[in-house]
């Protein structure tokens, strides 16, 4: 039932990042988040490495919406 | 929390960065 609350999340953040839409996120996306958000350079790369599960210094729809469920339903465990 | 940090570093860190997104959020359809 959450699926879908969770997809809607995931498409809405993941255009956030890519405020360009480009349809990838790269590095440098996320570092620019660092003026929006209270996280350090450091952390917004940390959390690049791991969405980016292939490592092709590119995130895409797919890497963001799997590392953004793990959270979310995390998140709604009971 | 320590303890976060501990266990599972990109989980915790993770979770840092979607609650950030999830707070930034509210408010701005």
């Amino acid at each position: 039932p959450g699926q879908l609350a969770m997809l809607k999340k995931a498409q809405e953040f993941f255009q956030t990042c890519d405020a360009e839409g480009k349809g990838f996120i790269a590095r440098s996306d996320m570092r620019r988040l660092h003026q929006e958000l209270p996280l350090s350079l450091e952390d917004l790369e940390d959390v690049f490495d791991a969405l980016d599960a292939d490592g092709n210094g590119f995130l895409t729809p797919e890497e963001f919406t799997t590392g953004f469920s793990r959270f979310f339903f995390s998140q709604n465990t009971s | 929390d320590p303890n976060m940090k501990a266990g599972a570093t990109s989980e915790g860190v993770l979770a840092n960065f979607f609650n950030s997104l999830l707070s930034k959020k509210t408010g701005s359809p």
